[in-house]
């Protein structure tokens, strides 16, 4: 069962979190168990790599103007420097005293610290970029809700060349969404409505052509409006199952049974 | 991306220094 739900994060954790699972285990079955080596380099080369990504994650909450990735970053870089701060005093324990029972507790505590504090930053981050791909879908639907104002070729003309490149925009990156995902109902479910999203595009257009002319002709104009606002409500409503799908990040439960 | 850079190298270094510790561990279970 996948525990991380995009493929990026599931190849940065997975081996770590596996890791950390493996000592917890170890340390439960072999209590004080044998004499610890000399960790000090290793808990080094995890402070440089914390110092690194502490950088980084501040230059991206300062460069960012998503609120919400300024707020949820901090406490996911603080709770991945106060983990190194216990693996460097697990480490000076461990050298005054290769046995240390306080010792085994920091380290484990700190490198799980150090997993969930770089879990909920991925996480953090992700969801982010969701939002950017959100925003594309709320660009779409923006440009669906003014359909109702097309009633002249002229205006379908500029209407499809504004709205082909957002929608284009938006099937490239759900596309690419849709392969990071390691939950295959997410994906299933996006390929789905992006494929009813694309199926319905030329049927809008063509019922926007179809409303201009009973317009012109005064015939048929209440049919030809409820035909285009039929499909303007199906493709919305598919581009909001997209916006839905893309926040998920449990497992149905009904696919691991 | 960046942050994923710094995220991975982090996640490295930590598998190393636990794999370490575990090391000395597993010849007593």
């Amino acid at each position: 069962m996948p525990v991380f739900h995009t493929k990026t994060i599931e190849s940065i954790l997975e081996p770590v979190a596996q890791q950390v699972s493996r000592l917890v285990i170890l340390h439960e079955e072999a209590e004080d168990g044998n004499a610890m080596p000399d960790l000090a380099h290793p808990v080094r080369a995890v402070k440089v790599a914390v110092d690194n990504l502490v950088r980084v994650g501040y230059d991206t909450i300062n460069s960012s103007e998503d609120q919400i990735l300024k707020q949820d970053m901090p406490p996911a870089l603080s709770r991945v420097e106060q983990s190194s701060v216990l693996l460097l005093q697990a480490s000076e324990l461990l050298r005054a005293d290769p046995y240390s029972g306080p010792a085994r507790k920091k380290l484990i505590e700190g490198s799980r610290g150090i997993l969930q504090g770089t879990s909920a930053l991925l996480l953090a981050f992700d969801e982010s970029e969701v939002r950017k791909i959100i925003r594309v879908c709320k660009n779409v639907l923006e440009y669906l809700a003014i359909t109702e104002v097309v009633d002249r070729m002229e205006d379908l003309v500029t209407y499809v060349k504004n709205l082909s490149p957002v929608l284009t925009k938006m099937t490239k990156e759900v596309d690419n969404r849709e392969k990071e995902l390691t939950h295959q109902v997410h994906r299933d479910m996006l390929v789905r409505s992006l494929e009813q999203v694309k199926n319905y595009t030329p049927v809008l257009i063509s019922g926007v052509k179809i409303f201009i002319t009973a317009k012109q002709t005064s015939q048929g104009i209440p049919d030809a409006q409820s035909g285009r606002d039929y499909i303007v409500k199906k493709m919305s409503d598919e581009i909001h199952e997209i916006i839905r799908v893309l926040q998920l990040t449990t497992y149905d439960e009904d696919e691991w049974d | 991306q960046q942050i994923l850079t710094a995220a991975q190298a982090i996640a490295a270094a930590t598998a190393a220094l636990v794999k370490s510790a575990s090391a000395a561990q597993r010849e007593l279970v």
